[in-house]
């Protein structure tokens, strides 16, 4: 997965995301695709989720599957959260849980929580870092003012760092793919590297919806285990959900 | 990661979206969460109930060809729907409602929601 938080130079803010998923599940030699993959993109929906005939978030997301990957408050943040990989894993999390301890909250669960019921950005950073998790995770969360965006690195018990954005200091924009951002990312799955450039050689000035799914669509940032790209704007409630191919060639991740 | 042409060089002009990485908008749908859980995602589940079921036997076809054995299938089939209630509220009830309109054993249904703690493995 490819999640950024951007702020142009008016002080707007844009979240997007490719959700990549599939990975060794079954590899379809006649099609070259990942099998779960190309199963997941028919289930992929946007779902507007409301109360009192309003709209309490939205979101794009799995039919059947109940917790969020990627949404929006309108007008007050958006969330995505990508995979991260640890040897204190899920399973540990989920065989305490079965075995009756069950302190940790589910991921997907949390972030629903967050989306439904959080009033600021503020309180979801506060809910994204502090909740002990089953798994660990990375929480990609965008706010409604400038300079309100971050990574927040989790493990299952802590949260390893806050990555804020940083106007002053050029820091324009987050970018977070699988991978701890002060660490380098595994050279055989670098697709930090190539979205960074393209983001980059954007500059803050041009930064839009359009130029970032340009980025988002340039391989490997798109790969064979994109299922689909949702790019979002807090300040023009606007989310936007689209399914996507990688054509070969096209990198297996 | 510079392997062209499994790489490239940063893209322009693919928005709107069109072409040969594009399938298609996401369709949009609504949960009224006024309605009880177990009720909210009917609508979706029942237009989205073939592709669903379609990965769902992928994953057991999958965990049958890995470990040669369906006993895990029928601990998921036969175990976790014990521990459905045991997740919190509305999650429980959702899920139970998402079995219940798509036809797929509970704990199956359980499983695809906690893919991602179990999937870390």
């Amino acid at each position: 997965c490819t999640s950024v938080v951007a702020e142009d130079t008016s002080g707007k803010l844009l979240h997007a995301r490719n959700l990549d998923f599939g990975l060794f599940l079954g590899w379809d030699v006649k099609n070259s695709t990942w099998m779960i993959s190309e199963l997941l993109k028919p289930l992929v929906v946007n779902v507007n989720f409301q109360r009192n005939n309003k709209t309490v978030f939205v979101s794009t997301g799995f039919a059947g599957y109940v917790g969020m990957l990627t949404g929006m408050k309108p007008g007050i943040l958006t969330l995505t959260m990508n995979e991260r990989f640890s040897l204190d894993g899920g399973y540990i999390g989920v065989l305490e849980w079965i075995l009756g301890i069950r302190q940790g909250a589910w991921m997907s669960f949390l972030t629903r929580s967050v989306l439904e019921n959080a009033t600021s950005y503020e309180e979801a950073k506060t809910l994204l870092s502090k909740t002990v998790l089953l798994a660990p995770a990375y929480f990609i969360l965008g706010g409604n003012q400038s300079g309100e965006g971050c990574v927040i690195t989790r493990s299952r018990q802590s949260c390893l760092d806050i990555w804020e954005l940083d106007i002053q200091k050029g820091k324009w924009y987050v970018l977070e793919t699988n991978y701890d951002h002060w660490k380098p990312p595994l050279p055989i799955d670098n697709r930090r590297d190539p979205a960074m450039k393209c983001m980059n050689r954007t500059t803050q000035k041009n930064i839009s919806i359009a130029t970032i799914y340009d980025m988002l669509s340039t391989k490997p940032v798109l790969n064979k285990l994109t299922t689909y790209t949702t790019v979002m704007s807090v300040s023009e409630n606007k989310l936007e959900g689209y399914l996507r191919d990688c054509p070969d060639p096209c990198m297996p991740w | 990661q510079d392997v062209p042409p499994y790489t490239e060089d940063c893209r322009s002009g693919t928005y709107p979206p069109s072409g040969p990485t594009y399938r298609g908008d996401v369709s949009w749908y609504t949960v009224n969460l006024d309605q009880p859980p177990s009720d909210r995602w009917r609508k979706i589940i029942s237009d989205k109930k073939q592709p669903l079921t379609a990965m769902m036997q992928h994953i057991k076809d999958l965990t049958k060809y890995i470990f040669h054995t369906e006993k895990l299938i029928d601990l998921v089939d036969t175990k976790l729907p014990g521990l459905v209630g045991k997740l919190p509220p509305p999650f429980d009830e959702e899920i139970k409602g998402i079995a219940d309109e798509s036809g797929l054993p509970l704990g199956e249904v359980m499983l695809f929601n906690i893919f991602y703690e179990i999937f870390t493995v």
